[in-house]
């Protein structure tokens, strides 16, 4: 499943 | 990396170092809100803590590093630089940005993904974010007119957010990635909170005039 949350963004 | 996240990450960049090279070389922190350069301290420490556990990129890692870096030195610069404290309007600075921080921490402790420090701490600089730039704006609205660096500084920061959105639509329609709802709708306040200023902020350009914000 996508990951949920942007954790690769600033 | 698509552009949009690129091009936010870049115009976010560049709003942060403007505003530190601004202070730095005119020595003035003239208009410039204190609180809300400290929320955005705050913000990036609690939303960073992950640089020394989890390696996501070089660009990431760097990224963080001036981030924080930059924000704690405009914190210090209007703190305890003997000329540029001067010029901090302490009595019009006066948003009591508690008001905004126990709010966003009561929120995180709500409203979150999973139940652990990191995670709270992470959701909690989401909140904070999107509020963040509220003293600055009441800043502002005080001062009646912006000087031009504060007021790019404004700009910046609200072409950052809006650039963000764009970036997570893109990946939604692309990566099948989605934000989480709670990323979403912190982003958009935050974004919404730069529209009226935005019109100021083009209006005043448009026609060529000093840029004044309507009491």
């Amino acid at each position: 499943n996508p990951k949920s949350v942007a954790k690769d963004e600033l | 990396m698509n552009i949009f996240r690129l091009a936010g990450d870049m115009t976010h960049l560049a709003s942060v170092l403007v505003l530190l090279l601004k202070i730095h070389t005119i020595k003035s922190c003239a208009g410039v809100s204190l609180k809300t350069q400290e929320l955005y301290a705050l913000v990036f420490a609690t939303r960073y803590l992950d640089i020394f556990t989890d390696f996501i990129s070089v660009y990431n890692t760097v990224m963080k590093l001036i981030f924080l870096g930059s924000s704690f030195s405009i914190v210090w610069y209007i703190r305890r630089h003997k000329i540029v404290r001067r010029s901090y309007d302490k009595e019009q600075d006066t948003f009591r940005h508690y008001f905004l921080v126990l709010p966003c921490l009561l929120l995180a402790l709500l409203i979150h993904e999973k139940f652990t420090v990191k995670e709270l701490l992470w959701t909690f600089s989401i909140y904070l974010e999107a509020v963040a730039i509220l003293p600055q704006l009441v800043l502002l609205q005080r001062t009646r007119n912006i000087d031009n660096l504060t007021g790019q500084y404004v700009f910046l920061l609200g072409a950052y957010r809006s650039l963000y959105i764009l970036n997570w639509i893109y990946r939604y329609f692309t990566e099948r990635h989605f934000v989480h709802w709670i990323t979403w709708i912190a982003g958009l306040v935050q974004t919404l909170l730069y529209a009226d200023f935005f019109y100021y902020y083009f209006e005043s350009w448009k026609n060529n005039v000093k840029l004044q914000l309507p009491a």
